[in-house]
């Protein structure tokens, strides 16, 4: 149920929020792609969140570091830094009134894979936070003592499993939530490659 | 197990990022008032984050929506305005990158408690925003179908015992956090009250 909740919570407290048209100053994401590529002037071909899910749930502060070093023979992540001069050269952020937080900000980051031959391509992604929040959950077992009883893999199996149901149900997030689950156990596996290949599956 | 878990990633992945200065940039919660006090010339007297948990689970986006209207022989509460001119005129907001997200912005509200007799209060106090989100996943049942179907009483209270175990054991965290219980059902209540009552408590 740790797992079910997650899910359940990740999408009514964020994807709801970020994805769909709000009616009003808040076009949604697609629009909100739309206008990061004229400011910035380049194209995202696949206009949907990437949402990464590491195998061992760790999530770094920054996608790029998980590029493989001394290694430009290889595609490469590098996100679009977030604000030059007050300008977002990233997604511009969401700014709402949430439970008694005024201006909550909510932002996502688009990032450009550079690859060795081809221009690069840009995308939007990040890491699925709620597991990345579970990670250190886990990590800090004396603290919640036997709160931090769970079984990883079940939990990450039901929030998966269950943010999948949900989003194939959802009329305002169905098609604009990718999944990418990326073996970061794995020094074979190269993130931007996985997520080039998922573009051009997409395409 | 579902409130359990709330409470878990609400501690790990919120209150341990703007309580506990972050040993760099951000000095942590209590310096960030002192600035906040400083840099507005108010008296904040009681250093904590007030977390209000509504008996509906219902949380307003503004606090202000709790006070009663047209009565001016009652306490009532204003958001300290967020920004007036690129300056903040509530607390400043925290900027971290996590989990693949550039720069995600964090901040807290200063409310300020205009009494009828006696001089204004200011302090730092939210809802419990994972138990708005789970209000909003109760009102959508028809997308969750049986994953909606949670006993809510249940998951409130797994929720605030879990929370007031985790800040008992958190050195960080221990003291910094107040609960506050607040029957949004009763139309006698009046939430600027119940918290001038916690205040007067803890002064
Ligand atoms: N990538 C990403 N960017 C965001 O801006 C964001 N905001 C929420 N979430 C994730 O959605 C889910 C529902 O959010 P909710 O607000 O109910 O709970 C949140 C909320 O109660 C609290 N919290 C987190 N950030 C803030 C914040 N900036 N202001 C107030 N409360 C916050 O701590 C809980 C756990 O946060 P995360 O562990 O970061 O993941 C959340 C969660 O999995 C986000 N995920």
């Amino acid at each position: 149920k740790y797992g079910v909740g997650m899910a359940c919570n990740f999408y009514e407290g964020y994807l709801m929020i970020v994805i769909p048209s709000d009616g009003g100053k808040f076009g949604g994401f697609i629009q909100n792609i739309e206008a990061f590529e004229s400011r910035e002037g380049v194209v995202v071909p696949v206009k949907k969140l990437f949402i990464v899910i590491t195998k061992s749930l760790y999530s770094p502060p920054d996608l790029q570091l998980f590029n493989k070093t001394n290694r430009d023979d290889l595609a490469m992540l590098e996100a679009c830094s977030v604000r030059i001069g007050g300008i977002s050269k990233s997604l511009d952020d969401l700014e709402k009134d949430i439970a008694g937080v005024k201006n909550r900000s909510y932002k996502n980051c688009a990032y450009r894979i550079y690859r060795p031959s081809g221009l690069p391509v840009s995308l939007v992604a990040e890491c699925a936070t709620p597991l990345h929040t579970l990670y250190k959950v886990i990590e800090n077992k004396e603290l919640y003592g036997d709160l931090g009883e769970v079984n990883v893999d079940e939990v990450c199996a039901d929030f998966c499993t269950t943010l999948k149901n949900i989003l194939a149900r959802s009329s305002e997030c169905r098609d604009r939530v990718e999944l990418v689950y990326y073996d970061d156990t794995d020094p074979e596996s190269n993130l931007a490659d996985v997520l080039l290949d998922r573009i051009r599956q997409l395409e």
